[in-house]
């Protein structure tokens, strides 16, 4: 698993 | 994308048209706290300055522009337009107590320590606490209109589905973003205590009033 953010998400 | 996170999408939409017409059909923003307003215009100016920098579909860019267009149209009717109707003495949550450890935090705990980086987080942080000054406001008067008891019901609705995503992408795409999940675990946490007036109130037809 990846902590990272997501761009697509609003 | 998956099903609820498009559930959540809709649902925030739905939130935003809601007190947009409520306010324009009635010409009131009665009962409904400014502070709250502005504190989401700014969540979603914050977290959409990429709108002009990063193209990420034709879905994701519009309902950025819907979002902060509905939020700047939103707070211009309660500020300016229906200026006379708006009720300032029942909306004194104090922001300052709320802007301030949130944009501090932002800066401490965030994923990359670049300015569009620490503007999302505080974005993120800003929106799970944005809501206060309108459920003081409502404990405050000691009610609620209907109508604004369904808009804050498809708002708290929209993060809880988020969460929910959240946890379908991490069971099965090992996804997961801390930042995100535990603002809002938070922001949903707060509307438990309006979820169960809605639905034990609102939902059997009384009027969502608060033991003042």
């Amino acid at each position: 698993t990846s902590e990272e953010r997501d761009k697509d998400e609003l | 994308m998956n099903i609820f996170r498009l559930a959540g999408d809709v649902s925030h939409l739905v939130a935003i048209i809601i007190l947009l017409l409520k306010i324009w059909k009635t010409r009131s923003c009665a009962g409904i706290s400014g502070k709250s307003q502005i504190l989401f215009a700014s969540v979603f100016v914050t977290r959409y300055l990429d709108l002009f920098t990063i193209f990420i579909s034709l879905y994701n860019s519009s309902m950025k522009i819907i979002y902060i267009s509905c939020s700047i149209a939103t707070v211009y009717l309660v500020y300016f337009k229906f200026k006379a109707t708006y009720d300032g003495n029942h909306d004194t949550f104090r922001v300052e107590f709320l802007v301030v450890p949130v944009g501090g935090l932002s800066f401490l705990v965030n994923h990359d320590f670049s300015p569009m980086e620490i503007l999302w987080t505080f974005s993120i942080y800003l929106e799970s606490v944005a809501i206060l000054p309108q459920l003081f406001m409502i404990s405050k008067t000691g009610e609620a209109e209907t109508i604004t008891t369904h808009y804050l019901f498809f708002l708290g609705l929209y993060r809880g589905l988020y969460l929910i995503n959240w946890i379908w992408r991490y069971y099965f795409e090992g996804f997961f973003d801390l930042i995100a999940i535990v603002a809002g675990l938070v922001q949903t946490v707060l509307y438990c205590d309006f979820f169960y007036l809605y639905v034990t109130k609102v939902l059997k037809g009384k009027k969502l009033s608060l033991p003042a």
